[in-house]
């Protein structure tokens, strides 16, 4: 049945406000994970985005997504998922 | 798969791994429990044994905590990342950390293992019916002393069969005061509690003095979970409070009103719109044991594997029915070697084109009609690491006649015949194990045995031969000592069985008599030897072997078992082969 009145969405204390915008996302993620170095993640905006690219494209193969070297919405997700904490790539 | 660079693995099979502390969202006997199946996991397929160790420097040592918990990579609160591990070596390496800000279940949603009441410490059903009504979490109705509690059945009404739900009024986990329950108030640092504090501390934890005053006296315990503790929010742990207000409204159950999100969520004090206490409600959680499956890979040596269906997979999906993927199994041969079999080699490549032409679990580990695991070039099937095994009919259980001992060890029933043994395993349904060798197991004991228990207190193993036993603790060995030592007079033949009996007892066959063991003191009890047909009418007087298995009784002679239920009752006569050994 449709609600009788307008729902309410309350802040809740001590939940984060904001999640975090997708690139910031992939950035942690990649550097966590051993995709990219934390060099890479600091280079200028030009090399920036290639390496990204590469780093997506690494982290697509590892997890068996569709190399698109895109921050796809079946990126996103996968980086959003419980998992491990080991990295994935080096030490 | 993929293993760390050098490729890391232990220089010893005999592990060893302590479990530091617990999470409050299982009952311990679980969380040991899915422990214990996490490791065989990846001993079923390996030389690998593992032994829970309760004090000292274990090679894997296991730890909750939240947030930054003292290795330097902190959790990330609830979701995200679940665990980790580090590869095999000293100190923290082989280590297996797991993130408290998780709700820890087994995959399904909370599991309520019940204490005390005539349930035997099953767990709660819910919903169940009482007194016509239904409920799906703990209740104190029908109760005055506020004791939380569940029925076992789906109706309380009908079977009368309950148990007491997790709750510090009933008792307190670690700390200093022997699971004794809290007491309320207690005084802390001047102030009055009436219930559980993180108070004074920075992990998180919730914690309660089990006397009148901490200041003054310090005893204290960590407090369980209850079935409605709320996960994140403000008050992690934090039991919900029904009915609570929210924005004027009252609500007695969890609601995802205010969240954008669909979450559920309840308050932890009867008014949201005063307090702003709050949690999320218990889902699914995740699976302790599919979690610690995969972190142990790591404890071993094995890096995150790409095959999306591997248990090293770095991502966490549910699975009910758990089988380890051939991927994991060839990394773990690759870095241990396969058991009996040869040591490990280097694979070739595996070809890149999918996984369909990777070789299936069915044919790595199905028996062929000798009974045997192995695989031969008929079956058709790429084999490209290891050579066929022609199978020795003299390692084939089903060739043998008789067996010298039967015991169940591990929840494996064991065959013990010559200085050899094979396993059965009811739980894995894959198949007889072996032949294994007794002698690299069991250092020091004689090739033929007369009889073996493990105790069900301590799982330490006991073997007798002739006048002589021994007393295993993982592979270190206690004997031989002779029986004499047990209070148990000169004049008996060899002991040909043992059953456990619980509250440490064990009951010891020779000929036609048995004694009782106190496992704990070593001696048996006051007024044995006593009649076996005393209590066991209906099985053979002087059994070949005698042992428990599956909580009924086995009594054996010839190539036949008689089995007895603990009421006394023989409800089954059958083969030994053919039953219990599962030959074609």
């Amino acid at each position: 049945p449709l609600q009788s009145k307008q729902q309410s969405v309350v802040t809740f204390p001590g939940e984060l406000v904001t999640s975090l915008p997708d690139l910031e996302l992939a950035e942690s993620y990649l550097l966590r994970f051993g995709y990219v170095t934390a060099a890479e993640v600091g280079a200028k905006t030009g090399s920036k985005h290639e390496s990204l690219a590469t780093a997506l494209r690494k982290m697509q193969k590892h997890l068996g997504l569709e190399e698109t070297g895109e921050l796809d919405a079946d990126t996103l997700e996968a980086m959003r998922a419980p998992r491990c904490g080991v990295p994935d790539v080096g030490t | 798969f993929l293993t760390f660079e050098g490729d890391l693995k232990w220089d010893h099979m005999d592990l060893t791994y302590r479990v530091m502390n617990y999470s409050p969202d299982l009952d311990q006997a679980i969380i040991d429990d899915a422990f214990k199946r996490a490791f065989k996991v990846w001993s079923d397929v390996t030389p690998l044994t593992f032994t829970q160790i309760y004090s000292g420097e274990a090679d894997i040592m296991i730890m909750f905590g939240s947030g930054e918990h003292g290795d330097g990579y902190p959790f990330d609160g609830k979701d995200g990342l679940l665990a980790h591990a580090f590869p095999p070596g000293l100190n923290i390496q082989g280590d297996a950390h797991f993130d408290d800000d998780e709700l820890w279940t087994l995959g399904a949603g909370i599991v309520v293992k019940t204490r005390y009441g005539n349930a035997n410490g099953t767990n709660c059903h819910f919903p169940f019916i009482f007194e016509g009504r239904s409920y799906s979490r703990c209740t104190t109705e029908g109760r005055r002393d506020g004791l939380p509690w569940c029925a076992t059945t789906a109706s309380y009404d009908q079977d009368k069969k309950y148990g007491f739900c997790p709750s510090e009024l009933l008792y307190t986990n670690g700390g200093n005061s022997d699971g004794s329950p809290c007491v309320f108030p207690f005084i802390f640092e001047g102030n009055s509690y009436d219930a559980c504090t993180t108070d004074g501390r920075s992990d998180g934890y919730r914690w309660c003095a089990t006397t009148a005053s901490f200041d003054q006296d310090k005893k204290y315990g960590f407090c369980p979970n209850r079935d409605t503790a709320v996960i994140g929010g403000n008050s992690q742990g934090d039991p919900c409070i029904f009915p609570f207000i929210f924005l004027g409204q009252s609500y007695n159950s969890c609601t995802s009103q205010g969240r954008h999100d669909g979450k559920l969520w309840c308050a932890t004090t009867s008014n949201y719109d005063t307090d702003k206490k709050w949690g999320f409600c218990p889902d699914r959680g995740y699976s302790i044991f599919l979690v610690a499956a995969h972190e142990f890979g790591h404890s071993l040596g094995l890096d995150h594997s790409s095959v999306r269906e591997a248990l090293m997979y770095p991502m966490y999906s549910y699975i009910q029915d758990f089988q380890l993927h051939p991927d994991d199994i060839q990394g773990i041969q690759f870095l241990y070697g396969r058991g009996s079999g040869p040591k490990p080699t280097i694979p070739t490549p595996l070809p890149t084109e999918g996984p369909q032409t990777m070789p299936t679990e069915e044919s790595q580990t199905m028996p062929t009609e000798a009974g045997s695991t192995s695989t031969t070039e008929e079956e058709g099937m790429p084999e490209p690491t290891t050579q066929p095994i022609p199978v020795d009919p003299s390692q084939d259980a089903c060739m043998e006649k008789s067996f010298d001992a039967i015991t169940e060890i591990n929840g494996e029933l064991h065959f013990f015949k010559d200085g050899k043994y094979w396993t059965y395993s009811s739980f894995w349904k894959s198949g007889i194990q072996g032949a294994f060798s007794v002698a690299n197991t069991w250092p020091g004991l004689p090739a033929v045995i007369d009889a073996s228990f493990q105790d069900v207190l301590t799982k330490r193993v006991f073997f007798f031969a002739g006048q002589q036993f021994w007393v295993f603790s993982g592979k270190s060995v206690l004997g031989p000592r002779n029986i004499e030592k047990l209070g148990i007079g000169r004049g008996a033949g060899r002991i040909t069985g043992a059953l456990q009996r619980g509250r440490g007892k064990v009951l010891l066959f020779s000929g036609e008599n048995y004694w009782r063991l106190d496992v704990k003191v070593q001696r048996v009890d006051k007024g044995y030897p006593r009649a076996t047909d005393d209590i066991f009418t209906g099985v053979p007087l002087d059994a070949r072997n005698v042992f428990l298995y599956q909580d009924k009784y086995h009594f054996c002679q010839g190539s036949f078992y008689w089995r007895m239920t603990p009421q006394l009752q023989v409800d089954r006569v059958g083969y030994i082969k053919y039953d219990l050994l599962q030959c074609p």
